[in-house]
């Protein structure tokens, strides 16, 4: 038997909707310690990683590890009919071939509930060492996600410049060219407007702004992003999940010809 | 134009 309540549904819209762009369907890996899902997307470009843990619901069980593939289409059809302060419980007996999921009106008036069929998703796995990164940089997730929408006019890549002094962000295409420059907060009053960068040796790394945009679907889960660098690796776009857990992106470089 | 690599390349399959 597995279960997991939580009483803000909206953190799994907003999780649903931070995957949604890159992925058709995903594996909910559920154990004792938590949900997990890992996915790339179909270019194997990037790759979605995201961890809820157990203790971050208001009840979980876990009687058995289980795999729930799910069309995230279907899904999000589903979390559609939840209202945001309703309380969301996930459901699905061992070995199911279906998951439902609950939905309760804050004062228990309402109560729908909603089966959805399983898939049988061949994933590919790929092992991610724990790794020190060269540049580790954070900043407001809002900011990243205007820098993001606003390079992509320029061009189909954004080159990331890390320094000490702060973090540039450049794009050029057919219309010109654009940077943007973020220099490190001197004053911090309020940590989730603060731009900080963490830096063993300056990286320069080139990125396809499709992907970052994608990305800055999460924006709504955290006020923070986190992203980390070195040279000739995958970049990743960290932003936490509320006290819950977090959502990774991994975005491979490109690299010169 | 840099061309853009596969995530295969970074992170062997487990």
């Amino acid at each position: 038997m597995f279960e997991a309540r939580l009483v803000q549904s909206s953190i799994l819209k907003k999780v649903l909707e931070a995957i949604k762009d890159l992925l058709n369907e995903a594996t909910f890996d559920c154990s004792d310690s938590g949900i997990q899902l890992q996915a790339m997307d179909n270019s194997h470009v990037s790759l979605v990683s995201m961890n809820l843990r157990s203790d971050g619901f208001d009840k979980y069980r876990c009687d058995r590890n289980i795999s729930m593939g799910m069309n995230l289409g279907s899904m999000t059809k589903i979390l559609k009919c939840a209202a945001n302060e309703d309380v969301v419980t996930m459901k699905a007996q061992d070995n199911a071939d279906t998951v439902t999921f609950v939905f309760e009106s804050p004062n228990q008036e309402k109560v729908s509930d909603y089966e959805m069929k399983l898939m049988n998703l061949d994933q590919e796995h790929l092992g991610i060492p724990e790794t020190e990164y060269a540049c580790v940089v954070r900043l407001p997730a809002g900011e990243f996600a205007r820098i993001c929408r606003d390079l992509s006019q320029f061009g189909e890549s954004v080159v990331i410049s890390c320094t000490k002094e702060g973090v540039k962000f450049s794009s050029a295409g057919d219309i010109g060219s654009a940077n943007i420059k973020l220099a490190q907060t001197s004053n911090v009053d309020k940590e989730e407007l603060a731009v900080t960068v963490e830096m063993q040796e300056p990286v320069t790394l080139t990125f396809a702004s499709r992907y970052l945009n994608s990305f800055t679907k999460a924006t709504s889960l955290s006020n923070v992003v986190q992203l980390s660098m070195s040279p000739d690796v995958p970049l990743v776009v960290e932003y936490r999940i509320g006290e819950i857990g977090h959502i990774r992106y991994y975005l491979a470089p490109k690299i010169e010809d | 134009t840099p061309i853009q690599n596969d995530l295969h390349e970074f992170y062997a399959l487990v």
